[in-house]
């Protein structure tokens, strides 16, 4: 298909700053 | 001895006024003040000293302080923006901002380009998309063969290197990703629209009317 490099990268969860909202 | 009795709340370092961030960000007043409950949350859940360190970042994100990742890593190297290891009230909510559904998709495209230069060179070159996926892979635990991700960083290189230099500039970057939308869903953050309704607590803190 047409995936491509960035968006494999962009599955990682190091980028869902989500976690910064949650309580702690 | 004078006995003090200030109203004045302690503000932690690196302070702006809400005002002035909002009028220099995507945010209203009252989502910045909104924004300082949880910056000063998350700036003493290790060193309680009003600055975020890296290790509350990652904690904050992981629940594991040591957890290394090369992305969060990235993310917190352009959110402090004074380079000094740490990141202030004012570079928290100027950095967020580019989350903002509301933020310039021009914006977030220059953002992930910084994110994904992984060497300050100005260009994406091809090994450093390698080194980021092969960390993409070995933090997923997923396995893929040394030369399907030659095949898929070639691919990635003959659809987003228009000049066919070997690597991809800021201008190659912005048409890649005119092209591919998704490629910025991670520099937008819905919840950041519902900030205020997340920490109601600043209402009670709030020096500042909101006009809005």
């Amino acid at each position: 298909g047409n995936l491509n490099a960035f968006d494999i990268i962009s599955l990682s969860p190091g980028f869902d700053l989500s976690g910064l909202f949650e309580e702690k | 001895m004078g006995c003090f009795s200030s109203k004045k709340t302690k503000y932690t370092p690196g302070y702006e006024e809400p005002t002035v961030l909002a009028s220099e960000t995507s945010f209203s007043v009252s989502e910045v003040e909104a924004l300082y409950e949880l910056f000063k949350k998350l700036s003493r859940s290790i060193i309680d000293d009003g600055l975020i360190h890296k290790e509350e970042f990652q904690f904050a994100l992981f629940r594991n302080r040591n957890k290394k990742n090369l992305f969060v890593d990235r993310i917190f190297d352009l959110f402090d923006i004074k380079r000094n290891g740490v990141v202030d009230f004012g570079e928290f909510v100027r950095s967020l901002s580019i989350f903002h559904p509301d933020a310039p998709v021009s914006e977030k495209i220059a953002f992930a380009f910084k994110l994904y230069d992984l060497r300050q060179t100005g260009f994406i070159e091809r090994d450093e998309l390698k080194e980021m996926v092969v960390a993409l892979l070995h933090e997923s635990d997923l396995i893929l063969s040394e030369d399907y991700v030659e095949t898929i960083v070639d691919k990635t290189y003959t659809d987003a290197d228009t000049k066919g230099d070997g690597r991809i500039d800021q201008e190659e970057w912005k048409e890649f990703v005119l092209k591919n939308p998704s490629l910025i869903k991670n520099m937008t953050l819905p919840y950041l629209k519902d900030i205020t309704l997340a920490f109601p607590s600043f209402v009670l803190n709030s020096e500042v009317p909101d006009s809005e």
